[in-house]
């Protein structure tokens, strides 16, 4: 495991780590989406399937386990906490996810390495990270509510895919035989999805600044 | 198709 590539797993995780502490802290999960949360969990959990089948290293196990429980953690505190859920933003949080999901399904069931249960659940996962982030973009454009922690972890979630793509760019270079044309393909589609994010981020953080000058 | 998966990656 290259440099890039760790860095990368530890910038993921702290921004789900970034995350629960915001709720926890501020008892609020104002301006974050429900839904791409719930992405996520499908993501994790259908790509982690491979837990049962087969196993790389105790690294990857935990970090697997870290995330599919993260996930299920942030999305019970968004639906049941009794304070945390009340502060949801639940009309504007109104993104389609079947328009998605059954995109990303017809798509891994066309185009994958090899037409089996757990490879098209894999490749579905891929498919699906790289456009999870949209239903919390467009909340974003509709509410412009944005805090230092929400911000800090999307700055978190951009940063580990721009490291994921120096550690390709690093064993593409290093490792004989190393190619993932799927992965490659959809993880430079996910991080200019978060260039766009970045985007709106400073639209709407200049326009508050504005918005609280003195008149 | 042909190509290898690599899985390693989380």
């Amino acid at each position: 495991m290259n440099i890039f590539r760790f860095a990368g797993d530890m910038t993921h995780l702290c921004s789900i780590i970034v995350l629960l502490l915001k709720i926890q802290a501020t008892k609020s999960c104002a301006g974050l989406s429900l839904r791409t949360q719930e992405l996520y969990a499908i993501v994790f959990v259908s790509r982690y399937l491979d837990l049962f089948f087969t196993f790389i290293s105790m690294y990857n196990v935990i970090m697997k386990l870290i995330f599919i429980s993260s996930s299920f953690c942030i999305i019970w505190y968004m639906r049941c906490h009794r304070i945390v859920a009340q502060t949801y933003d639940r009309e504007q949080d109104t993104f389609r996810v079947a328009f998605l999901v059954v995109p990303c399904f017809m798509l891994s069931l066309m185009i994958n390495h090899e037409f089996s249960f757990t490879e098209v659940l894999w490749t579905f996962s891929i498919y699906l990270e790289a456009v999870a982030i949209l239903p919390q973009l467009v909340l974003l454009q509709r509410t412009f509510n944005i805090d230092t922690l929400t911000s800090n972890y999307i700055f978190l979630l951009g940063a580990y895919r721009a490291l994921y793509m120096l550690n390709w760019i690093y064993r593409y270079f290093t490792e004989r035989d190393y190619s993932q044309w799927i992965v490659w393909t959809s993880g430079t589609l996910q991080t200019a999805t978060y260039c766009d994010f970045f985007y709106y981020y400073i639209l709407s953080w200049r326009k508050n600044e504005r918005l609280s000058l003195p008149s | 198709a042909s190509e290898p998966t690599v899985k390693d990656e989380l």
